[in-house]
């Protein structure tokens, strides 16, 4: 509440959620994590 | 100056007493003792005389001793003198201790005020580079997003 | 007295009259001490007339007449003693103003003023507060950001990491490679039914 009237509380206010970039970062990495499984699978068959 | 004059009215009363109390009326008030013994008498009034100032003398001075009164009325001259120029009636006591403190306060808090809105400015002025430095950051990791964000489309 | 001269109080650490009456008393005090001095004096001296017929009481008597004249004639002259001290040398002009309240002149603030200058302190205060705990956040937040950062970069050089070994093994388009991979493998079959073919 203080931070509401302070000289920068627009910025304050406008903090992203960084926990909730990282968690995105996880999501990320599964997708490739994923990608590179079906590769191998693909790359295996092709074997 | 007040020294003097306190000096000057309190001896003039003492001489005006011992004027009063003159040999005659001291013979008078003591007549049965003054016809038996008239020199004794008079030499028993110089002495009550001599020790009476004496002994006024020096408790005026124990007085003015213990109250620091020759320094107190110096400087009582003193700011007599500097106030000469004052015609208008000066402040006084309110009566109210906390209203009459409270405004003596008023140059401190003026002081206290002055401080507060310079170091406020400077605070401000220092949230506002970090404000910057904040943004910029936010920007940079908006960036490494779009990055990750665009390996990944590659790769999908 | 009507007039409490406390502003002389102030000043002198005691009141004006309280000095007046330690004058007062010095005189009387000293009168009566020394009329039973002279009482004693002469009744011990009367020790030599025995048959003066002069008896204590008497002398007494003497005594009292001669301290009353000299109490009443003592009030008299300690009245004008008394305007004197308290009106020219006890007390404090109305135009002066002590050292210590020199403040009161510089700044004549009324009740109302004060309150509004005490009530901007607080307020710049509390601003000042808030603009340390803002500064605070934002000193957090930038730490957070070097950690989200640091991550970020991590994730990054990882593909990198991903594209430089895709680069040293010669499939740096991993799409392309694996279409031309496919096509191979799907020629390789081919081939491999054409031979099955001329076999049988």
């Amino acid at each position: 509440q203080d931070y509401l009237q302070t000289s920068q509380a627009e910025v304050l206010s406008s903090k992203p959620n960084y926990q909730q970039i990282l968690d995105e970062q996880g999501e990320v990495l599964s997708f490739m994590q994923l990608v590179l499984e079906e590769l191998q699978q693909a790359v295996k068959l092709l074997q | 100056s007040r020294g003097q004059l306190f000096d000057t009215v309190v001896n003039t009363v003492l001489e005006k007493l011992v004027a009063a109390g003159s040999y005659e009326r001291f013979a008078s008030c003591y007549r049965c003792f003054y016809k038996l013994q008239p020199e004794m008498t008079r030499s028993i009034y110089e002495e009550f005389i001599f020790q009476l100032q004496a002994s006024i003398k020096e408790e005026i001075q124990e007085v003015k001793k213990e109250g620091k009164l020759e320094l107190l009325f110096d400087s009582l001259d003193k700011l007599v003198e500097e106030a000469k120029e004052q015609q208008e009636p000066a402040w006084r006591p309110s009566g109210t201790p906390e209203e009459d403190a409270s405004s003596a306060m008023v140059p401190y808090l003026l002081k206290h005020q002055s401080y507060l809105r310079r170091v406020l400015k400077e605070k401000e002025k220092d949230n506002k580079q970090l404000a910057e430095a904040v943004l910029a950051g936010r920007g940079r990791i908006k960036e490494l997003q779009q990055q990750i964000q665009a390996r990944r489309e590659a790769w999908e | 007295s009507v007039n409490p001269m406390a502003y002389e109080a102030q000043f002198f650490g005691f009141s004006p009259q309280t000095c007046v009456l330690r004058v007062y008393i010095a005189f009387q005090d000293y009168l009566f001490d020394m009329m039973l001095v002279v009482e004693s004096v002469i009744l011990k001296k009367l020790d030599a007339f025995p048959d003066s017929k002069l008896s204590p009481l008497q002398i007494r008597k003497c005594t009292e007449k001669f301290f009353a004249f000299m109490k009443e004639h003592f009030n008299k002259l300690f009245s004008n003693l008394e305007k004197v001290l308290l009106q020219l040398v006890l007390n404090i002009p109305p135009n002066l103003l002590l050292p210590e309240d020199k403040v009161h002149q510089q700044y004549p603030y009324s009740r109302e003023q004060f309150q509004a200058l005490q009530d901007e302190v607080q307020e710049l205060q509390r601003q000042y507060r808030a603009e340390a705990s803002a500064g605070q956040a934002l000193r957090a937040e930038l730490e957070e950001q070097k950690v989200v950062q640091a991550e970020l970069e991590k994730i990054l050089q990882w593909f990198a990491g991903l594209e430089s070994i895709c680069r040293e093994h010669g499939t740096s388009n991993v799409k392309e490679s694996f279409t031309f991979l496919t096509q191979n493998s799907k020629k390789l079959q081919d081939v491999l039914k054409d031979v099955e073919k001329k076999r049988k």
